[in-house]
């Protein structure tokens, strides 16, 4: 694993984040249990509480966007880039952006939205990518099986690494 | 159509090129790199995508390599800039 440069990670242990759009490609409630699952990942090995809001000020933002979106990184269309995140931080720090451009999905077809979510809230804790090919912050998107998918022990290593582990609560 | 083989190649070179921009720091000065030399910079750069991503480290354009350049993937660079 490895941390972004300055190590940036969140001082407080109960975030929030705002869904700022949806995505047509699936249902809202699709959208919502995705992304909730993939706080989930993370929740259950480190001692944070992710909690969805409606206020302006969330920690994390989330949103889908095509091209060029207001943030100096445009996206580039179908394929390629499928999203992108920030380090934990103020203002744009920890917003977590999906390229509208892809195929969105709860299955196997297209990007999954879990796993790529689950990858791009690991930028926002402050994770940054790792070598290890079978890692959830490995950067290239690979197919996976829901059935048996679990937090790699190196994204472990990382996340604890930053904000200890679950038992530390 | 039969393809070109010079078309494919420079195809292949800008592709290399943009993903090495975009995902590993890599500068030009905006024009396309035409003929590469061993450890010109492109050729280093190459080489640390190709061990970053877990691939033979060979400094050239190999299928493997093109492969893992054109799988989707996140826009936040392997490297830091």
């Amino acid at each position: 694993f490895s941390t972004f440069a300055g190590q940036p990670k969140w001082g407080k242990k109960n975030l929030t984040y705002r869904i700022l759009n949806y995505t047509p490609d699936m249902a809202q409630v699709d959208v919502d249990a995705a992304i909730k699952k993939a706080f989930t990942v993370w929740s259950n090995v480190i001692p944070l509480t992710f909690t969805r809001v409606d206020r302006a000020d969330a920690d994390i933002l989330i949103s889908f966007a095509a091209r060029v979106h207001n943030d100096f990184n445009p996206f580039d269309g179908p394929g390629g880039t499928v999203a992108h995140a920030y380090a934990p931080g103020n203002g744009i720090g920890g917003d977590a952006h999906f390229d509208e451009d892809e195929d969105w999905t709860k299955g196997s077809q297209g990007s999954n939205l879990f796993f790529v979510a689950a990858h791009e809230f690991g930028h926002s804790l402050g994770l940054f990518h790792s070598r290890h090919p079978d890692s959830l912050m490995y950067p290239v998107y690979r197919h996976f099986d829901f059935k048996t998918f679990r937090l790699h022990q190196d994204d472990i290593n990382g996340i604890q690494y930053l904000y200890g582990n679950q038992t530390l609560l | 159509f039969p393809i070109d083989p010079k078309r494919k190649v420079e195809e292949d070179m800008k592709l290399i090129q943009k993903y090495l921009e975009n995902y590993y720091s890599f500068k030009t000065d905006g024009k396309p790199v035409l003929r590469w030399k061993s450890n010109s910079p492109i050729v280093n750069k190459i080489k640390e995508m190709q061990e970053f991503i877990g691939l033979e480290v060979t400094g050239k354009l190999d299928s493997n390599t093109l492969e893992m350049m054109q799988k989707p993937r996140c826009g936040v660079p392997d490297v830091a800039d």
